[in-house]
C-alpha cells in the first residue's frame, strides 16, 4: 500500500454550516477532534454557507456523524475511503514505472 | 528523455528536478535554469527561464506552483506549460510572439520539502518542513509567510495550525529566495501567478482587507478575459475577483506582497476541482485541467503586451 495504507477508512466530509449558530457548533464539534481541514484551512475561516471539507481519521468518523446528526447539520461524505482514491490518484503505475 | 515523459501524471520531486535539467539541455535557445536559493531542508529551489533572448530587459511573467505541498496539480500545471511553451514555439504564433517578448519564469515546485514529504509520508501536508523551536509542530504555511500584513487576520500564530504565518515574515528560506528575486526583477516583472487548489477560482488582490485595489478596472478585465478562455475549453466555471470577498481574508499572503512590491498584474490560481475529488484529482483529469489553465495564463500573458 502506499503511504503504508495509513489512510484506510479515513473519509472526507463535507458539511454544510447554514446559520451562525450552526457555523459555532461546527466550529465546536471539529475543535474537539483531530482533524485535517482541507477547505477552509483553518477552523477560524468556517464561516455560513461556505462548505466545509474535512478528512477525518478512521477512527472518529463515527463520532463525527453522531454528534452532526444529534446537531441537525447537513452534511455528506464525498471521500468514503481515502485510502483508495490515494491508490487511484497515483496507482500503482507510478511506482511500477518507478521501478 | 524529454520525449517520453509523462505529462499526464503526477511525479515525484526527483522526477521533476531531472524534468528540469532535461528541458533546460534540450532547448538551449529558449530555456535557462537556475537556482534562487535552498530550502529549509538545503534542496535547491530550481527555476526555468523560458524565452528568447532576443534582448535584455524583456518584461517578464513569475509563475510559481507547489506553494501549498498537497496540491499536486500545481506542480503538474508548471510543467504542461513548459511543454506547450516549448512544443508551439515553432507553430503558434500567440506563443512565439509571448516567447520572443516576454520571460517567463517558471518554479515547478515551490515547497520542495513539502513536496518531497507529502510523497514520501503524509499526502496530506501543506505547509514548509521548517522546525519551531518551542513546538514539536512543523512547517510554516508559505501563503502566509510573506511581508504584507503579515500574521493578522486569516493567518494564525500558532505553530501546529495550517496557516500558521511563521515565526517572522519570511522565516521561511523558500520565501525569502523568491521574495528576493521578484524584488531584485520588479522593474522586469508585469505579473505574477500563483497556481493552488482547489476551488476553481481565480483571485486577485487585496486578500488582506475588502479594498479595491488602484489599477482594479484592467485587473478586472484581464480575470474576467482569462476566465471566458479557461471556460472555452471546456465548459468549467472558474469564479473570479478578490481574493478577499471571494473566498476570505487573509494576510501574508503571495499575491499581496508581489502586488505591493509594484508588480500591476498578481493572481492566484485554484484549480479544479471544487470538492469531488478535491486533492486528489486524478491523473486523467490532469490533461482538461492543464489545458484549459494554458489558456487562461496566455490571455493573461498576452495582455501585458498591450496598453490597459
Amino acid at each position: 500500500y502506499l503511504y503504508n495504507n495509513r489512510y484506510a477508512g479515513d473519509q472526507v466530509f463535507r458539511i454544510h454550516p447554514n446559520t451562525e449558530e450552526e457555523v459555532g457548533r461546527v466550529k465546536s464539534i471539529l475543535g474537539h477532534l483531530k482533524v485535517d481541514l482541507w477547505q477552509p484551512n483553518s477552523l477560524s475561516l468556517i464561516a455560513r454557507n461556505a462548505t466545509v471539507d474535512v478528512h477525518v481519521k478512521s477512527n472518529d468518523t463515527l463520532r463525527l456523524h453522531t454528534r452532526l446528526k444529534q446537531e441537525h447539520i447537513s452534511y455528506h461524505v464525498f471521500i468514503t475511503n481515502l485510502q483508495k482514491e490515494i491508490e487511484k490518484q497515483t496507482g500503482y503505475r507510478s511506482s511500477r514505472r518507478r521501478r | 528523455s524529454a520525449s517520453q515523459y509523462d505529462y499526464e501524471v503526477y511525479h515525484s520531486l526527483e522526477e521533476i528536478q531531472s524534468w528540469m535539467f532535461e528541458m533546460n539541455r534540450t532547448n538551449p535557445d529558449l530555456v535557462d535554469m537556475f537556482s534562487v536559493g535552498k530550502s529549509y531542508e538545503g534542496r535547491p529551489l530550481y527555476v526555468l527561464q523560458l524565452g528568447k533572448r532576443s534582448r535584455p530587459q524583456k518584461k517578464a511573467v513569475w509563475i510559481d506552483c507547489g506553494v501549498h505541498a498537497r496540491e499536486w496539480i500545481g506542480p503538474a500545471f508548471c510543467q504542461w506549460f513548459v511543454k506547450e511553451a516549448l512544443s508551439s514555439y515553432k507553430h503558434d504564433s500567440v506563443m512565439r510572439r509571448l516567447l520572443n517578448q516576454l520571460n517567463f519564469y517558471i518554479m515547478p515546485v515551490f515547497n520542495v520539502d513539502g513536496y518531497h514529504f507529502s510523497w514520501t509520508t503524509d499526502r496530506f501536508w501543506r505547509k514548509t518542513r521548517s522546525k519551531n523551536r518551542k513546538f514539536h509542530c512543523r512547517g510554516v504555511d508559505a501563503n502566509r509567510n510573506w511581508k504584507v500584513k503579515w500574521c493578522e487576520e486569516g493567518a494564525s500564530s500558532h505553530p501546529c495550525d495550517d496557516t500558521y504565518c511563521g515565526p517572522y515574515p519570511e522565516s521561511e528560506p523558500e520565501v525569502k529566495a523568491v521574495a528576493k528575486f521578484l524584488r531584485k526583477h520588479k522593474k522586469r516583472v508585469k505579473a505574477y501567478i500563483s497556481i493552488h487548489a482547489y476551488a476553481q477560482m481565480l483571485l486577485y488582490p487585496y486578500s488582506y482587507k475588502y479594498a479595491t485595489i488602484p489599477n482594479f478596472n484592467c485587473v478586472e478585465s484581464a480575470a474576467q478575459t482569462a476566465v471566458s478562455a479557461l471556460y472555452s475549453a471546456y465548459g468549467v466555471k472558474y469564479r473570479y475577483g478578490p481574493a478577499s470577498t471571494t473566498l476570505y481574508v487573509t494576510s501574508g499572503s503571495s499575491i499581496d506582497w508581489a502586488y505591493r512590491n509594484g508588480i500591476p498584474y498578481t493572481f492566484a490560481f485554484e484549480l479544479r476541482d471544487t470538492g469531488y475529488f478535491g486533492f486528489l484529482l486524478p491523473e486523467s483529469l490532469i490533461s482538461p485541467t492543464c489545458t484549459e489553465t494554458m489558456r487562461a495564463v496566455k490571455t493573461i500573458a498576452t495582455g501585458l503586451l498591450k496598453k490597459c
